[in-house]
């Protein structure tokens, strides 16, 4: 029997370590302990990773302080565009999604396409007919979307507007 | 963007990504996480990998198939690909880091940015979180 492993990252950036408030910094933990904690009772229980990895990312997809799912953040256009992907490594099975907002968990959308499509990537509204089709669970872009992802969309529009330079790290723009 | 790696009783690996993408992209703009060898990947003989951080640069460079790669055809440790690779990715402008896991052994994390939200269970099965 293998020795069970587990790892889950919430993004990347220059996170300011300075002014990382302890209860901001507390939450953050949290949230990435609660992922662990799904992911190990999954593989404890003789689990497969696959199942693991959907119960970890799940979690931090229904954590607005993560970039993803509830807590996503804007297009320039002021709306949502989610990706997703899930690779299983015995047999290397594939899914993926990318450009939707809709399945409350896009990971799970990302498991249906590898499950039940026959295709690895479906992108777009044909995407989401797809995991509707397949009965996952869809929310109103207002669950998506969060009063400080709001404000950072404002703030960048602003700044591209006045034409300041932008000092953050792609990290930053990317986590 | 968030992701997760993991290794069963059986000895199977997993990866899995999830992502809002950048604020204020352009609409239509994909990165690296639904791109498998870039931001997403497994295979049972090497590796599991979930990346965060700069997508555009993470898909020209394969990120996680690079890692796989050097474990599976240089020999390399999977702690030793994963972090030269982030080393390298960052000379090319990829800010950012990733999660990985192989047949044995525990995940690595390396990032080579200020910091980056990530977890992992120890040995004994404790919960360890950091940030920076």
């Amino acid at each position: 029997m293998a020795q069970i492993g587990l790892a889950v990252h919430g993004g990347a950036g220059t996170i300011p370590a300075q002014t990382l408030r302890p209860e901001v910094a507390d939450a953050l933990h949290e949230g990435l302990r609660a992922a662990l904690a799904a992911g190990l009772l999954v593989l404890k229980a003789g689990g497969p990773a696959l199942d693991a990895v959907c119960a970890a990312v799940m979690v931090l997809e229904d954590d607005s302080q993560f970039n993803s799912a509830h807590g996503a953040v804007f297009t320039a256009a002021g709306r949502m565009e989610m990706d997703a992907a899930l690779m299983e490594g015995h047999g290397r099975r594939a899914g993926a999604v990318a450009g939707i907002c809709g399945p409350r968990n896009p990971i799970l959308a990302a498991r249906a396409v590898m499950e039940a499509s026959g295709n690895v990537l479906l992108i777009g509204q044909a995407a989401e007919e797809f995991a509707r089709a397949e009965g996952l669970v869809f929310m109103d872009e207002a669950y998506f979307s969060t009063p400080s992802r709001r404000a950072a969309l404002a703030l960048e529009l602003a700044r591209r507007a006045s034409g300041a330079p932008d000092t953050r790290s792609d990290a930053d723009r990317h986590g | 963007t968030v992701g997760a790696v993991a290794r069963d009783q059986a000895g199977h690996l997993a990866a899995g990504t999830s992502t809002g993408g950048l604020t204020a992209k352009r609409p239509g703009r994909v990165g690296d996480t639904p791109v498998f060898g870039a931001g997403t990947f497994a295979e049972d003989a090497s590796c599991a990998v979930s990346a965060t951080g700069t997508g555009e640069v993470f898909i020209r460079f394969t990120a996680a198939s690079e890692i796989a790669a050097r474990v599976k055809y240089a020999g390399q440790s999977l702690e030793q690909a994963a972090f030269e690779v982030i080393a390298e990715l960052a000379s090319e402008g990829g800010d950012g880091g990733l999660i990985a896991i192989g047949a044995h052994g525990p995940a690595v994390m390396p990032f080579n940015c200020a910091g980056m939200y990530r977890g992992c269970i120890g040995a004994d099965g404790s919960l360890l979180t950091a940030i920076h």
